[in-house]
This record gives structure tokens, C-alpha cells and sequence, in this order.
């Protein structure tokens, strides 16, 4: 399946949010999240990778309005899991690259990295699905990198900044 | 926009393998994925989480045929960008919740959480997008999970096994 980049997602009005150190057992993703919804704040990315020891860190994504609120709930939701610490950013930019037969991707994805390198953009997290790579990187770089990734990908520069939530 | 599950994409034909301690500056997710598409592996779901102390860990799936051939490129790549470890693990199964207006989806991934929680499963790895909710959890659970989750969302129970990549 050839792999084929229809377009590059970006917008900078998210936050990052991670509870660092949580215990790697059933039930914690649950009670972190929970408390989230239930006070009707959208998450976008969710990002959690193997353990060690029996910890892990579990992150997720926030509109930036909702930051303060979430850090609130995570800090008391931390006190209860046994979580070391939380930690929160709102000076990211959240890049996606878009297109079919993503099943494909490890050379899209490599490309993608290869671009942000070549301008020393530092990949903060990585998530990606089927049709989509994305990666949050520091905001201050959002226009490099949206320009470095046209390029990689011969894409038409005309875009405009996306809102998500 | 009210979240619609769809359905449940499960299978038990991949591995998952992480690099353990990366440096986190730019450059190295490339030269970690970089050998691993000129070998022509297909790579599924890529996570990379926050990182701490300069360092952090970066993993993704292939098939489980290929996941001798990874470790293999992955443990000479470890040594040149100063990795501490490579592992794998090809004792896993991924599971996606399908849907649209996944944009909604806090609620949505509470809710499968609570689900595998509920039957004692322990998520290994979390990584999502608008339309899906991807978890890499023990292959001996597979059926379990999946019935646990047609039950959370009050799916039809016929579904066959997928084959990805
Ligand atoms: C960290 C968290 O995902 C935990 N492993 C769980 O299953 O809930
Ligand atoms: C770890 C890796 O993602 C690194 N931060 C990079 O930008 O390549």
C-alpha cells in the first residue's frame, strides 16, 4: 500500500499533561481518566508506553483552557494512585501528518523524523494511528517545522492553523 | 459531537519493541526508525512518551515475524546513539476501539479502561487518534478483553480476528 501524505494538521492551543511515575497495574488508567471526563474536559492524545519497575508515565493532551482544571484533578487523583509527580506544558505545538495507507508508514514516519531533525526540532512525544503520525513538539517551532515538513513532503504550503478540541 | 463506537480491532500478529534510555534531542527517533524502513519492516502503532533527565524510551509494533530481524538492527542502533537497553515482546495483543467523533473520546477511552480494568487486564501501552483508541495489553486476555468490551459498549459479539500490517 503505497502511503500517500494528503496534508499536515497543526495547532498550538493544547497542553500536555503527565502523571510521572504511576503504578503499571489495572485499573490506573481508569482512575486517571475518570475524574477527567467527569468534569467534561476533552482529551485529545493519549500516550502511555511499557513500564519498569511497576511504573509508568501516563500523558495526554488538553485544550489549553482546560490545563489549570486538569492539573487540579491529576494532582489529587496523583495523591490516591501513589503517582510521583504531575507535570504540565502549554508550549507545545501538536503536528499531524495526514494520509491513506498510513499501514505503510515507517517510511512516512521516518521522513517525518528525518525533517525535524535536519532542524533541530526535538520530538517531545510521539502517538500515530492508520491515517495519522503525530508528534508534539515545542510551540516555538511550530512554522519551522510545518515548512520543513512541506518540503519533505512536496505539499502545497497553502494551510491554514487548525483548532482541535 | 457524541462519540460513536463502531466496533473492535483486535489481533495477536505483532510484537511490540521499545529502546530503552534514548537521548531525547533531535535526530534520534529518526535513527531509530531509519534502518528499521530501509529493512523494509512495517512498523504498526509508534509511542514515544515524555522524557526525563534527557532521556526517554521509544517503542513501536511490527509483525511478530519480524521481530528477530528488529531487535537485531535495534541493538546495533542502541549502541551508536547510546541507548541503555532494546527488549521485545511478542506475547501481546492490540486492541482498537474503533469509532468517529472520537474527538469526544475522554470518555470513550475512560470507559475502556474501566472495561479491562473491571476484568484485572493491565494496559502495556496506550496511543490514540480521532477515530481510534489503540492499547497493547497480554495476548493471553485477547478474548476476554474483547468480550468485555462488546459488553461495555453493547457491541454484537460477532466479530472475527483482524490481521494487521
Ligand atoms: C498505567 C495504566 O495504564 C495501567 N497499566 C492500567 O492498566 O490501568
Ligand atoms: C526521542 C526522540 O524522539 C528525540 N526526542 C527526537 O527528536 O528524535
Amino acid at each position: 500500500e503505497q502511503a500517500l501524505v494528503s496534508g499536515i494538521a497543526f495547532n498550538r492551543d493544547e497542553a500536555k499533561v503527565t502523571v510521572v511515575g504511576v503504578p503499571d497495574r489495572p485499573g490506573i488508567a481508569f482512575a486517571i481518566l475518570d475524574p477527567v471526563a467527569k468534569a467534561n474536559i476533552e482529551v485529545d492524545v493519549i500516550v502511555q508506553n511499557i513500564g519498569k519497575d511497576g511504573m509508568t508515565d501516563f500523558s495526554f493532551t488538553v485544550h489549553r483552557n482546560d490545563l489549570k482544571r486538569t492539573l487540579d484533578i491529576l494532582k489529587r487523583v496523583a495523591g490516591e494512585i501513589g503517582a510521583r509527580e504531575v507535570v504540565g506544558d502549554d508550549k507545545i505545538c501538536k503536528l499531524g501528518l495526514v494520509g491513506v495507507g498510513m499501514r505503510s508508514h515507517v517510511g512516512v514516519a521516518s521522513q517525518m523524523f528525518s525533517a525535524l531533525a535536519s532542524e533541530n526540532i526535538n520530538i517531545q512525544m510521539v502517538s500515530t494511528s492508520e491515517i495519522k503520525i503525530t508528534v508534539v513538539i515545542d510551540e516555538k517551532y511550530m512554522e519551522l517545522a510545518v515548512r520543513a515538513l512541506h518540503k519533505a513532503f512536496g505539499l502545497d504550503e497553502q494551510v491554514k492553523e487548525q483548532t482541535s478540541l
